[in-house]
This record gives structure tokens, C-alpha cells and sequence, in this order.
């Protein structure tokens, strides 16, 4: 999966991907302090593509609020939601509108989930649909906040760690591998990396080709801009 | 002229224009009518595209005639004029379409002088019309005041319009338009007191364009050819052919320099030329800075839905960074490659990328040369190039020359409140094309000396112009042939010229100008020897600049190689006065001097965000 965060003090953006083998479960957001956690599972593609390259996206989220007593198990095939002490199932094949006293959820058919829980966070969750007969792909999940500044300064995980900003700065641009994607240096928590100027994508407003942002390129995992590295966001289970 | 010491006795526009060849004379006469001698001033505006190609003053019976020299030697011969500054300012760019020209001259007490100017120019067809601008400005009264226009067209006159921007009520029943089949007679000529700006003042109502807009019938798939005197022309702009589909890439300058208004009115006119687009059509939009940032990977179909994500792209972002020309283009050029060889794209469409660009590259590869060397060899000849420079920071030479190196012309965009309007009237000129790799073919024994006959599109609204020289002087006719690629099927069409009788559509008419053929033939190919001495390889610049200088002499037309000499009665005193024929790059350089304009410079990546942030993560 491919992260973005957006620094809009600097009007930039940074992005990293994080590799580690399907299945495994992430961190993406820890507020103790407010008791939201969204941990997120990976899928790989059904098979080894001819490149050799295998592909991880996120395939379910679990989203825990623990204050409100609020849980959902967002996957590519439903939407579980735990309120009021009992479990409800929703699919995506149909839009649903929820108001609730403690969180509001959008569903847009097939398409996306906007959850809004009540004073801390809202997000949105993008179905991406793959053909069913495709030979490599499949169903998979994007995760986008859209609200965090209620969250505690103490709001840690992939995403969470950069919701009150990072503090960096670029410096000697130099021509990359690739002469539309340039190098630089990126002095960031302490550590001096070789960035690159690239572009990921942003799929809120057009699922299926996404819209480029450009950012600052993170190689290695995210590494040195990422406190610790991915495998400490590593958790055993989704809640 | 010195208030009311000076009387201004006539001022009289004669034009003529014979199958597009337009040939002006402005005449001037004026009277000191003070006890002392004094300075009296010619000004006038004419066309940037026109060549002056006489000037006399008379004065008491005296006539001094401006002879046109090789500038170089024009300027060394008289190095005095030179250094006193005195060839500063005879001709200066005004505005973006004119040119003014002025002299001064002392005149006697009580004396008269007659100031004449000729130049010439080829009408260009832009948008189904042609166009003779007039430029008047006469400052006070004047007795005998005449704007005349005779036009001939021997393939008849579709339709002629005729406006002033100064033209109120009162004055215009004063336009007095004839039009027949294929001749068009307007004049303009209005009293003192209908000049007046009220009844009893001094000031005029004349002041600002005389406009005459008109096409020509279209008939014979192989256009138009006409023989006079040895020389033909041939027009080409048949009627009725369908619109080839484009692929067409926007690779827009997203930098710093572009912030505030000139990148809002390039995203305004982007988003109404998205809108513009037919259905099957192919797009991309590439932003630039000092990275690249393009919409999609690929060329999208220009669906509803495709052109509005397109357009939703557009009004996004803010400008950022530097400006990486090379980087920009080249993004754009792989785009349409990769896409041709993936059979993504029509076989029979047009590939075209369009650069808008406001600034000098100051990121990535900067030598320009060495940009115009990437660009070229990335294209390959297999697609146009067609640049926009946009305000008076850009190197507009430098885009010329990259567009003319790729089937493409480039256009400077005014920095002005309608930059949005030029932006678009560039691309509709351009957003049509009819056929591509059109070629007009001659008998090679019936003919020499041809303008260019291979044209990589012709674009609706537009038209071709060949001119050469019959080798043969007796020859009555001979075969034509016209080659090209439409949609759909390849375009062919054959015709037989003959020898233009001009008694035939202009009986009893006294002739016009005899030679206009052969002068409009010497005007077309010294355009493209100059365009060529810019363009072409080390050893076709020299030639061709060696040739355009020797045509510029042997035809006195006043370009960018010549100079016309006026020689003063003062002479011996201050020394003769040189008018030289302005270089784009000439009138750039004097509106920066004008505006004082400081270019923004790329120092940091920080400025204003107005977008909420989101972190997210997503798949590829």
C-alpha cells in the first residue's frame, strides 16, 4: 500500500509504500488518549505476477473506538458495525445513510464509506473493484482521513504519527534515475535521506484512474521518516 | 504636428489588395503655417506582418526618397546616425498586432510637406476570415480625410464587413461599402465637422482601427490558381472536408510565475477548451513545475465524463516550484509515443502537444538549445509542437523555433485581461484540423523557384498559400495536383490552371498593380527563408539568410536583414535616418524595457495552502 500525508504549512506532500507479506495486520491509527484504533489487514495479488513484484493492499480495516463503544470490520466484501452492544452487517451494494448519537456512516453504493466518529475523527474507506476474472488482482481497500485534529497529540500508527505534522526540510534537488522523478536530501526526525520527487495517487474523486499528487518519495519502507520501522506497527489481530 | 501652427491639409489610406496581396499608401500633407520653421512629425501604425516598402518626403518640390540597404551596411555607412541614436525609434512596436513609424522633419514658415508610406502584406486567413487593419491617428483635424479600400478577388467575395472602434452613430452612414461578385469598394471619409468631438472644438473623433473583414468563395477540390504575368499563386481551402480527430496533449506551466492571475485565466481558458472538444477526440493535461504531474498516464477519450475529471484537474493546484520546460514537454511527447505504439489512439488522427509556458526552463535541463535538441528527437517528426508563450518573461525565440522544428507554430500571449481569449483563439485556429501532410504538386518543367508545398495541416478556417515562377513565360496553364490525409480516406484532387484575364472579372477597370503576383510570391518566400535562417540546419541558415537578404534588396522590402534609409534636408547636420523592420524577440525585449518587468525567481517550495490536508493510503 502507498501512504500520503499531506503538509499543507509546506504545501507538499510525503508518500511511502510499506511491503510485508499478505496478511499482515497494521497499525494505521493508536489514540489511547481517545481510544481510536484503525488497524488494517493486507491481501496480495491471487498469484505472482509475470514481473515478479508482489503487490500488498489493504483488504480490511477494523476500527475501534472505545469511548463510544463503537467497532467496525470494514472489508471488500461488507461492513460490520458493532453499536449498542450488537453487530449489524452492511454490504456495498447498496447506498445506506446511518445517523447515529455517536457516529454517522455513508455508504455510496459500491464506491466508498464515509464514518464519522462523533469528536475525533472522520474518514473515508474507498472500495476499489477489480474484475473478478482478473488474473492477478482483486478487491482491495483504500483508507483516507479526512478529520484527525480532534485526535490527542499523543495519536501514533502509520498514518496517525504525522496528524499534528512533521517537521523537515529539502535540500540539493539533483537529477534521479529517472529524469522526471529528481533525488534530494531529506533531513527528517534526526536522519538525512535520499528522497525522490514522484507522484501517488489520489482516488477520492476518480476511483478508477485517481488523481496525481506529487510528494517526496520515502524509499525503504518508509525509513528514517516513519518512527521506528514498519514491522513495530505490526499487531496479531484486527481490534 | 505643433498645435495650431501646423495644419494638417490631408491624410488619405489608399489600400488595394488583389487576391490577398495588400498594398497601402498612407499620404500626409501638412503646412507650417508659423513665421519660423519647425519640426513637423509623421506617425503612423501599420501592420506587424506588413513590409514598408517606400517612404518620400516633399518638401518645396524637393523629394527624398527612403532607400531600402543591407541593414549591417546601412548602419556601418552611417555610423554617426548610429551613435547619436538617431536610428532609435523610427519604427517601434505598438500594441501586439502594429508597428508605428515616425519621422520629423523641419519644414519652412509657411511651407508644405507631403509624407508618403507603402508597405505590403499577404492577408493570413485565421478563423474563415481575412483581415486589413488600419490604424488611424490624426490628431487634430484634417481637411481632406480618406480611408480607401479597392479589394479584388477573382474567386468572388463570400462576405466583407467593415467597423471602426470610433465609429458613433453619426459617423456610420459615412462607411460606404459596394460589394459585388468579385470586387469591393469601401470608403470612409467624413467632413471636418463630422470630425469634430463637438461642435465648435478642435478635438477628433478619429482616433483608433478601421477593420475590413471578408472570405472568399471556395469551389475546386484543388483551390484556386492565378497566373499573372509569369508568376502564379495557388490558394487552397476547399470547402466541405470533415475534421480530422485529434490527440492532443496540454503540458501547462504550473510555476511559481504563473501564480495569480495568468494561472487563473490559463485554467479558465483550459477549462472552456476541454469543453470544446469533440467526443472523438483524445486528451491529457501535464502540469509542470520543477517535476512533471500529469493527469492520467495516458490519453483519455474526450467523454462527458472524461472531459469534466479533466477539467476538475485543471482547477486544481496551486503553482509551485520552478519551471522544467524540458522535463514537461518530453513528458508529454512519451505520453502520445507510448500511446500510439499501444494502438490506445485513432490510426487516423492528428498528434499534437500544446505548451503553455510563461518563464525562461530554470529547472532540470536549462540550455535551451539543448531543449530544443531533446524535444526534436523525442518527436521524431511524428507529431506538432505548438507553443504558447505567455507575458514578456519567456524566451519567445526560443518556443518559435522548437514549435517551427516540429510542425508547429508558436503564439505570444499578452499579459492582458482577455489572455484568456487569446488562449482560446490560438487553439481554435488549431483545434480543427482538415487534412495533414497536405502537398500541392506542379509540373516540375512548368515551374521553379516554389514557396514551400508541403504543409503538415491544414487547419479548418485556415489556408494553404504556394506561389513560384512559370519557367516558361508563354505557358497559358498547366496541371495541379494536391495530395493529402483526411479522415478517412486519403484526399486527392487534381485541376488545370489558366492564365488570369484581368479584363475578364475587372472590365474597364485601370489595372491595379501589375506585379503583385511576383510581389506577393517575393513576400511569402523571404517569410520563410527569414523563418528558415532561425530554424534549419548551420549551413541552411546561412543560405537562407544570404537569400532573403538579396530578395528584401532586389524587391525593397524593409525586414529584419534590411533597412530603409531616409535621408533629411538637414543630412548634412544630423545624418540620415534608419527604419528597421522589428523582430518579435525586438518588440518582447522593448515591453519588458516598458513595464520594467522583474522575473519571479524560484527560491523555496513554501507558499500559501488553502486545501485541508488528508493522510491516506491506497494501492497503486
Amino acid at each position: 500500500p502507498h501512504f500520503i500525508i499531506e503538509l499543507p504549512e509546506k504545501n507538499d506532500a510525503l508518500c511511502f509504500n510499506i511491503n510485508d507479506k499478505p496478511g499482515t495486520i497494521f497499525t494505521l491509527i493508536k489514540d489511547t488518549k481517545s481510544g481510536v484504533v484503525v488497524n488494517g489487514q493486507t491481501i496480495g495479488d491471487k498469484k505472482i505476477p509475470p514481473d515478479g513484484k508482489i503487490n500488498t493492499y489493504f483488504w480490511r480495516f477494523g476500527i475501534t473506538h472505545k469511548t463510544l463503544r463503537v467497532k467496525l470490520e470494514v472489508s471488500t466484501s461488507d461492513i460490520n458495525v458493532f453499536q449498542d452492544s450488537k453487530w449489524m452487517t452492511m454490504y456495498w451494494s447498496n447506498s445506506i445513510s446511518l445517523k447515529g448519537t455517536n457516529m454517522d456512516l455513508h455508504v455510496t453504493k459500491d464506491r466508498s464509506l464515509t464514518v464519522t466518529l462523533k469528536d475525533s475523527v472522520k474518514f473515508v474507506i474507498l472500495l476499489h473493484k477489480v474484475w473478478a476474472k482478473h488474473p492477478y488482482h482483486q478487491d482491495y481497500l483504500g483508507f483516507y482521513t479526512v478529520d484527525s485534529h480532534l485526535l490527542s497529540p499523543a495519536v501514533h500508527g502509520l498514518l496517525g504519527q504525522f496528524y499534528h505534522g512533521v517537521e523537515y526540510e529539502v535540500s540539493e534537488l539533483r537529477p534521479g534515475e529517472v529524469p522526471e522523478k529528481p533525488d534530494a536530501t531529506m533531513y527528517v526526525k534526526g536522519h538525512e535521506l535520499n528522497v525522490t520527487r514522484g507522484w501517488q495517487r489520489d482516488f477520492r474523486q476518480d476511483i478508477k484512474n485517481g488523481e496525481n499528487v506529487p510528494c517526496w518519495f520515502v524509499h525503504s519502507n518508509g525509513t528514517g521518516l516513519i518512527d521506528g520501522d514498519a514491522s513495530d506497527y505490526v499487531v496479531s489481530s484486527l481490534f | 504636428a505643433n498645435e495650431a501652427q501646423v495644419e494638417v491639409l490631408s491624410v488619405t489610406v489608399d489600400c488595394t489588395v488583389t487576391s490577398r496581396f495588400a498594398h497601402t499608401v498612407m499620404t500626409s500633407v501638412a503646412l507650417n503655417k508659423a513665421n519660423v520653421s519647425q519640426e513637423i512629425f509623421f506617425k503612423v501604425e501599420l501592420p506587424k506582418t506588413a513590409f514598408i516598402t517606400n517612404f518620400s518626403m516633399e518638401i518645396e518640390g524637393q523629394v527624398y526618397v527612403g532607400e531600402v540597404k543591407e541593414k549591417e551596411k546601412a548602419k556601418k555607412q552611417y555610423e554617426k546616425a548610429v551613435s547619436s541614436g538617431q536610428t532609435a525609434g523610427l519604427v517601434k512596436a505598438s500594441g501586439r498586432k502594429m508597428e508605428s513609424f515616425s519621422v520629423s522633419v523641419n519644414i519652412a514658415a509657411k511651407s508644405n510637406v507631403t509624407f508618403i508610406l507603402t508597405y505590403e502584406e499577404l492577408l493570413q486567413r485565421k478563423l474563415g476570415q481575412y483581415e486589413i487593419l488600419t490604424r488611424v491617428q490624426p490628431k487634430s483635424l484634417v481637411q481632406d480625410f480618406k480611408i480607401m479600400t479597392n479589394i479584388y478577388e477573382p474567386q468572388g467575395i463570400a462576405f466583407l464587413d467593415a467597423h471602426a472602434t470610433f465609429l458613433t452613430n453619426d459617423l456610420l452612414p459615412l462607411v460606404d461599402k459596394t460589394v459585388t461578385d468579385k470586387k469591393a469598394h469601401i470608403s470612409f471619409s467624413p467632413t471636418v465637422e463630422q470630425q469634430r468631438k463637438c461642435p465648435g472644438c478642435d478635438g477628433t473623433l478619429i482616433d483608433g482601427d478601421f477593420v475590413i473583414k471578408y472570405d472568399v468563395n471556395r469551389g475546386e477540390r484543388f483551390g484556386d490558381i492565378q497566373i499573372v504575368n509569369g508568376y502564379f499563386v495557388h490558394f487552397f481551402a476547399p470547402p466541405g472536408l470533415p475534421r480530422v480527430p485529434k490527440n492532443i496533449v496540454f503540458v501547462t506551466d504550473n510555476s511559481w510565475s504563473m501564480s495569480g492571475r495568468k494561472l487563473q485565466q490559463s485554467k479558465d481558458a483550459l477549462v472552456h477548451i476541454l469543453s470544446d472538444l469533440h467526443e472523438e477526440d483524445y486528451f491529457a493535461v501535464i502540469k509542470f513545475d520543477h517535476i512533471v504531474l500529469p493527469w492520467r498516464d495516458s490519453l483519455s477519450k474526450a467523454t462527458k465524463e472524461n472531459v469534466e475529471e479533466g477539467k476538475t484537474f485543471v482547477r486544481k493546484h496551486h503553482p509551485v516550484g520552478g519551471t522544467d520546460i524540458n522535463l514537461g514537454v518530453l513528458r508529454g511527447v512519451d505520453m502520445l509515443v507510448k500511446d500510439r505504439q499501444e494502438n490506445r489512439l485513432p490510426e487516423r488522427s492528428v498528434d499534437m502537444v500544446i505548451l503553455l509556458t510563461d518563464g525562461m526552463p530554470v529547472s532540470g535541463e536549462t540550455n535551451t538549445k539543448k531543449i530544443q535538441e531533446n524535444v526534436q528527437s523525442a518527436i521524431g517528426g511524428k507529431m506538432s509542437l505548438f507553443s504558447l508563450g505567455f507575458g514578456n518573461d519567456v524566451d519567445y525565440s526560443f518556443l518559435d523555433v522548437m514549435s517551427k522544428q516540429n510542425k508547429g507554430i508558436a503564439r505570444r500571449i499578452f499579459e492582458a485581461s482577455d489572455a484568456a481569449l487569446q488562449l482560446q483563439g490560438f487553439y481554435d485556429e488549431i483545434a480543427s484540423p482538415l487534412l495533414s501532410e497536405v502537398e500541392l504538386r506542379y509540373p516540375d518543367n512548368a515551374v521553379d523557384s516554389l514557396t514551400k508545398n508541403h504543409f503538415n495541416h491544414l487547419f479548418n478556417g485556415s489556408e494553404i498559400v504556394v506561389a513560384g515562377r512559370l519557367t516558361d513565360n508563354d505557358l497559358d496553364n498547366f496541371l495541379v495536383e494536391v495530395l493529402g490525409q483526411g479522415f478517412e480516406e486519403d484526399y486527392k484532387a487534381e485541376g488545370q490552371a489558366s492564365t488570369l484575364d484581368q479584363e475578364v472579372p475587372y472590365p474597364n477597370e485601370e489595372y491595379i498593380f501589375g506585379d503583385f503576383t511576383e510581389r506577393l510570391w517575393a513576400y511569402l518566400t523571404i517569410q520563410q527563408l527569414l523563418d528558415k535562417s532561425k530554424s534549419g540546419d548551420p549551413a541552411e541558415k546561412v543560405n537562407a539568410t544570404a537569400k532573403a537578404l538579396e530578395m528584401s534588396l532586389q524587391y525593397n522590402f524593409v525586414t529584419p536583414l534590411t533597412s530603409m534609409v531616409v535621408t533629411k534636408p538637414e543630412t548634412e547636420e544630423t545624418g540620415p535616418l534608419i527604419a528597421d523592420k522589428l523582430t518579435e524577440e525586438e518588440r518582447q525585449q522593448a515591453e519588458r524595457n516598458r513595464y520594467q518587468h522583474v522575473p519571479p525567481v524560484f527560491s523555496s517550495y513554501q507558499h500559501t495552502y488553502h486545501a485541508p490536508p488528508t493522510q491516506y493510503v491506497d494501492g497503486d
